[in-house]
């Protein structure tokens, strides 16, 4: 079973049509295995990617040296999971 | 297992076979009303279920779908609710009602169940198929990518370790194809709606090009409508429009084939983002998600009811 120990969802806020190329840029790199949850198409819609622990610094320095704002909205994917799976089990236990 | 779909914990999120169970529940306690159709099967075989509510022979339809990806839980679990709210309301709720005393409802709740499956044992965070890629490691399409409207273009990949991979052909994905097959062999639906979640949108197409859709005016006014409806409950607000004005250019797209086959009200949502969770929005957000929802479709059923085409 895939766990996600670590991964953290980061709410991008882009502010232009050049942080939107450079997210597009960013989201070209594949060795940092990022998973777009909502692609950065302008910079009405916000971006969240959930990036796996491994990746974490590589992209807080891309968003930090280009100045792009962004927020936790996830601190530790797995952590959610558990929790959903002991709702689950709750659930089904009562 | 619950005995009965009063039971049965909606506030919950369940597996494929619990889901199933539910189905079978509710046909087994209204069986002149609800059916289940069994439309296909799914690459590693299990059955496509739709439900279908009835209350007499020979009607137009209305087809509602939901977790055509697999990791977004809240929509199934919005479709059981939707299930049960449709068993509830009818004889009680005018509106309701009267759509289904002209219209047959088909509810297809889990529209991926491999990827759901997968999502429940393996990897909760998956969203294709589950067919393997001839000569690729990498497993699954993105169903949403494998219709034949624009199938190929923009906006999709021709790479199977893509997220967004459209398939080595329009409709080769067997979960898309017994959807196809069934929408031209009932041949009078009236109304197409496919719900995924998250980002708080209602759209329609198109998504393959930018030519607006020949009924865009209207289209747009009755989304209108159903994001103002849904809004009116909990305060939710929904962006609505064509899928490429809105989002992005995405080629193969289920409401667009639905629309180029003549469903003239064939809408996509996105449903509640509470800028939290994403993916992993909290069982107690489905019931909220369910109701708000609900307001929106009704909103669309009862404009297809009243204006015929």
């Amino acid at each position: 079973k895939e766990t996600f120990e670590g991964h953290q969802v980061l709410r991008i806020i882009p502010i232009s049509e050049v942080q939107i190329n450079l997210l597009k840029e960013l989201s070209k790199q594949d060795h940092l295995l990022l998973d777009f949850w909502t692609e950065p198409i302008h910079d009405s819609l916000a971006v969240d990617v959930r990036v796996p622990f491994h990746s974490l610094q590589a992209v807080r320095a891309f968003l930090g040296y280009h100045e792009i704002h962004y927020e936790i909205m996830i601190h530790d994917l797995q952590d959610l999971m558990d929790e959903e799976q002991r709702e689950m089990m709750k659930s089904r236990a009562s | 297992q619950p005995r009965t779909t009063d039971g049965y914990d909606y506030a919950s999120y369940h597996t494929f076979s619990e889901i199933t169970s539910f189905m079978d529940m509710l046909v087994q306690e209204k069986p002149n009303f609800v059916s289940k159709l069994v439309i296909g099967k799914s690459y590693e075989g299990r059955p496509l279920n739709v439900l279908k509510f009835s209350t007499g022979a020979n009607r137009p339809g209305i087809w509602i779908d939901t977790g055509i990806h697999a990791r977004e839980w809240v929509t199934p679990a919005s479709g059981t609710w939707f299930a049960k709210k449709i068993v509830s309301d009818y004889g009680h709720d005018t509106v309701l009602t009267a759509i289904l005393d002209k219209f047959d409802i088909f509810l297809e709740i889990v529209t991926n169940p491999d990827g759901f499956h997968f999502t429940h044992t393996s990897n909760r965070m998956w969203r294709k198929t589950r067919k393997p890629n001839d000569g690729s490691i990498c497993v699954g399409v993105d169903a949403n990518r494998n219709w034949d409207a624009g199938f190929g273009g923009a906006g999709s990949s021709n790479n199977p370790c893509s997220e967004t991979y459209r398939g080595p052909s329009a409709h080769s994905e067997p979960e898309v194809k017994a959807i196809v097959d069934f929408v031209k062999s009932h041949g009078n639906l009236k109304a197409f709606v496919s719900i995924h979640s998250y980002s708080q949108m209602l759209l329609y197409p198109y998504g393959y090009t930018r030519t607006p859709c020949k009924d865009q005016a209207e289209l747009d006014e009755l989304a209108k409508k159903a994001v103002t409806d849904l809004k009116s409950l909990y305060g939710t607000n929904y962006k609505y429009g064509s899928i490429i004005n809105v989002i992005y250019q995405a080629s193969g797209g289920t409401i667009d084939w639905t629309y180029n086959q003549g469903i003239k009200y064939s809408y996509t949502f996105e449903l509640r983002d509470t800028g939290r969770y994403g993916f992993m929005l909290p069982a107690n957000q489905i019931i909220p998600t369910a109701e708000e929802t609900w307001l929106a479709l009704m909103a669309i059923m009862e404009h297809t009811k009243n204006n015929p085409y």
